[in-house]
């Protein structure tokens, strides 16, 4: 119900620049788009990286063939429960995780899975209960927060080959829930997490203990914080935020992307670097002549680039450490973006639409 | 960011808070 017009501005001329359409998958029985991810996939000694599409009830593997197009290998239909979202194992093979909730929030963890002993495609759960957060950690490890009553779990899950848990660990968890997870690059025993009071969590995550380490503040005039990405360095931990009520006009005071840096040790931090909606687009209005604000919509960070989904309906790509808009996809004159996802290597952008129909663009 | 903002630095403080911190 947008009306969509983007006013020529700063950004003319840079999607052409610095996002290339590779290729398109189109999925013809998908119903409505969840999510989208990369994972590996190994099959008679080749390792390529796939691409994973999810619709409510379903879950398709595609992988790629000549002339840039692409396959559907295989797709697992699920119960009456939908998918949610599409939790990727870094480093993992042939396994990817998909959390299923009937509200925002998930309730359980399945795990799809490929043997290539037997040649078979299966599905399992990791997780069931009321979970608030999960992501997919480096060595085929599930962190994830979950809620009963008053008790918070923070609890990691290692799997196995075949996909069945294989041990858990509970990490002390803080009083606020957890909502986001991210590992600290580099450093395999260091986790961070956002809580719902705009806390940062720092866990020692290793066979032995589950330390909460620290827990420092974001600062109220952030609100929602969510932790993308985690890194350690001169002694400083540097976490990479999105705010999801980050609005156009606000360009100082409530960016899209933060970059702070924290000083475990204090617990003092300060703000690195900020990236803001993109210029150029006020005045909007809806169809029935409302007028609306531009806000982010959802998003994701691979090393140092982000991008995200706007109300707008398009698509913008930052440069974190620059702090600027680098590229912009304007809404398809099918429909808007609904999804933006970084592959897992390669600079490589997943944009997604609600139809099930997926783009790939070289960034 | 200086020291004097942000307190006092350490290289090794993921150890130094895991030491600290109750088991």
């Amino acid at each position: 119900d947008v009306a969509e017009q983007l006013t020529p501005g700063l950004l003319d001329g840079l999607e052409e620049e610095s996002l290339q359409l590779v290729s398109k998958l189109k999925d013809s029985s998908s119903s409505c788009a969840v999510d989208v991810s990369t994972m590996w996939w190994e099959a008679a000694g080749s390792r390529e990286l796939c691409v994973v599409t999810a619709s409510e009830s379903s879950v398709s593997l595609w992988k790629p063939l000549a002339s840039d197009r692409w396959g559907r290998v295989y797709t697992w239909q699920l119960g009456e429960v939908p998918v949610i979202q599409i939790v990727s194992l870094p480093d993992t093979c042939n396994l990817v995780c998909i959390a299923l909730g009937d509200l925002e929030i998930g309730e359980m963890r399945w795990l799809l899975l490929y043997s290539s002993e037997s040649d078979s495609f299966g599905q399992s759960l990791v997780k069931a209960g009321n979970i608030k957060a999960v992501l997919g950690l480096k060595d085929r490890r599930l962190v994830s927060s979950s809620r009963t009553g008053q008790e918070q779990q923070v609890e990691v899950v290692s799997l196995s080959e075949t996909g069945r848990s294989k041990d858990g660990q509970t990490l002390m968890p803080p009083e606020e829930t957890v909502l986001a997870f991210a590992e600290v690059e580099g450093m395999r025993e260091a986790l961070v997490g956002t809580t719902a009071v705009n806390s940062i969590v720092v866990w020692s995550v290793n066979v032995k203990t589950g330390q909460l380490l620290k827990k420092m503040h974001v600062g109220y005039s952030y609100p929602a914080s969510v932790c993308h990405r985690a890194y350690s360095d001169s002694g400083l931990l540097f976490v990479v935020l999105s705010h999801p009520h980050a609005k156009e006009s606000e360009s100082c005071g409530n960016p899209a992307f933060r970059v702070i840096a924290f000083n475990p040790k204090t617990a003092r931090s300060t703000g690195v670097m900020f990236s803001s909606l993109p210029p150029g687009h006020a005045g909007r209005q809806r169809c029935d002549g409302s007028a609306y604000d531009l806000r982010y919509l959802e998003g994701d960070v691979k090393d140092a680039s982000a991008a995200a989904v706007l109300t707008s309906g398009a698509i913008a790509v930052w440069d974190l450490l620059l702090g600027r808009c680098t590229a912009l996809l304007p809404p398809d004159p099918e429909g808007s973006w609904a999804l933006a996802r970084w592959a897992t290597t390669s600079a490589c952008l997943l944009a997604g639409q609600r139809d099930g129909t997926v783009y790939v663009y070289r960034y | 960011c200086s020291e004097s903002d942000l307190g006092p630095i350490s290289l090794n403080w993921f150890e130094e808070l895991s030491a600290e911190a109750p088991p």
